[in-house]
């Protein structure tokens, strides 16, 4: 579904450079659940960005489905992550003016598509959202805005989600909501998802375990619960 | 050092009324180390930054170190905080176009004191960002820009900090780092934390935990490793 062969992503220069990627290849397959560990700074967020297209490499390339995205025109790149890539970022990155529904919905929006009803009625209740939709983000707490994020990246049904720490600001039972119905979703629509946590309660529901130290692959393994 | 009286706070009006605060009467002791937990909109943030007097309340009062804030002029709450509150924000609210040290130093910028050399270089260390200082929060990582806001809270020693979740978006060995700091601090400098955590780890840490649900306190315990 997603794979970087050789990826490097270097910021500045001489001195001061920062080998954010250090030469990563890594192979995630369709309907696989993998999660992504590491310390913070070892280039988690970094790696990503690039699978998903949302930054370019300094050497190397990402194949997401197929598509090698080194040739791709931004247009095209457009297109594809818009049809097949839902991204959770570590930030959120919600759109302030619109409403908790409005960002829900917003993917599905500008790709032009409809959207299934009932699914999207899922979501919002595995998120626990039923009563905070017509509330703009600065009007949600952290863990809602969070949640937020989490339902619309489900609610297009990516082929493939990309989730930046997602229940980094969540209890442990809104957390594991977030988890299993995330677990769901591999198993029975066969969506891909990748996953960085620092939680290893999060990282035993994924399949496998990828490990990064400035910007490398160190480790991985079979997750002891799969 | 901090102490709220039947503390509400209310959203919206009629149908809509959200009781983000409903009558909540705690006391932080000088010197005190204590954690908040409770669900994902429970009232955790709102709560802390009542406190912080950066928001007000509907009903009851706020008392830090003996000033109740109701009376209080903005100039006069303005001058309070610079000088006695630290606040590290769930979502870091660090400034764009400054880089890592000069976000950290802000505060003691603002108001106008020289700050210990020794204890801010302390601070920059015990987080772990020495090499990232002249980044700005773009540049940085999530969890980076997390300790952005850490060090900046303790970097002026203020007589009380409020934490909120300031280890979400940490790897364990970054997040036990700064929780260990942040012991060292309560009990050398005599400060006072309290610290809005999900991570029953992060809670051990304190002294005491206290339990927040729709609003209001439902229970409190001595952490069981004081
Ligand atoms: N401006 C607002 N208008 C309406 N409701 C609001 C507003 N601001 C906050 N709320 C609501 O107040 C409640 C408490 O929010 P708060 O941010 O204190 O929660 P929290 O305990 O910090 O949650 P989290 O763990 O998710 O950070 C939430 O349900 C939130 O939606
Ligand atoms: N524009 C930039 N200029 C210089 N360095 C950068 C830039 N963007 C990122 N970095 C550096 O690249 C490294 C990897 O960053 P990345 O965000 O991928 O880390 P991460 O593993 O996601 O960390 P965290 O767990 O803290 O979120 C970090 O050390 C960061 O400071
Ligand atoms: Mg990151
Ligand atoms: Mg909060």
């Amino acid at each position: 579904a997603a794979r970087a062969e050789g990826a490097r992503k270097t910021y500045g220069k001489g001195e001061n450079t920062v080998h954010a990627l250090d030469g990563v290849t890594v192979d995630f397959k369709v309907g696989e659940f993998a999660a992504i560990m590491g310390p913070s700074g070892s280039g988690k967020s970094t790696l990503m960005h690039c699978l998903a297209g949302l930054d370019s490499l300094t050497e190397g390339r990402v194949i997401i489905d197929g598509t090698d995205l080194t040739g791709l025109s931004d247009k095209s790149l457009t297109t594809l992550r818009r049809d097949e890539i839902g991204f959770i970022f570590q930030a959120y990155n919600l759109v302030p003016t619109l409403t908790a529904e409005e960002n829900i919905r917003l993917p599905l929006l500008l790709a032009n598509r409809k959207g299934d009803e009932a699914w999207i009625n899922r979501v919002i209740d595995a998120v626990g959202l039923r009563d905070r939709l017509h509330h703009k983000p600065s009007e949600l707490s952290g863990g809602q805005q969070q949640r937020v994020a989490v339902a619309r990246a489900l609610a297009s049904q990516p082929k493939i989600i990309f989730a930046d720490e997602p229940t980094g600001n969540l209890d442990s039972r809104s957390g594991s909501e977030v988890l299993r119905f995330m677990r769901k979703v591999v198993d029975e629509l066969d969506q891909t998802i990748v996953m960085v946590t620092h939680d290893p309660v999060a990282a035993a529901i994924a399949d496998r375990i990828v490990f990064l130290a400035d910007g490398k692959i160190v480790d991985e393994m079979r997750s002891p619960t799969a």
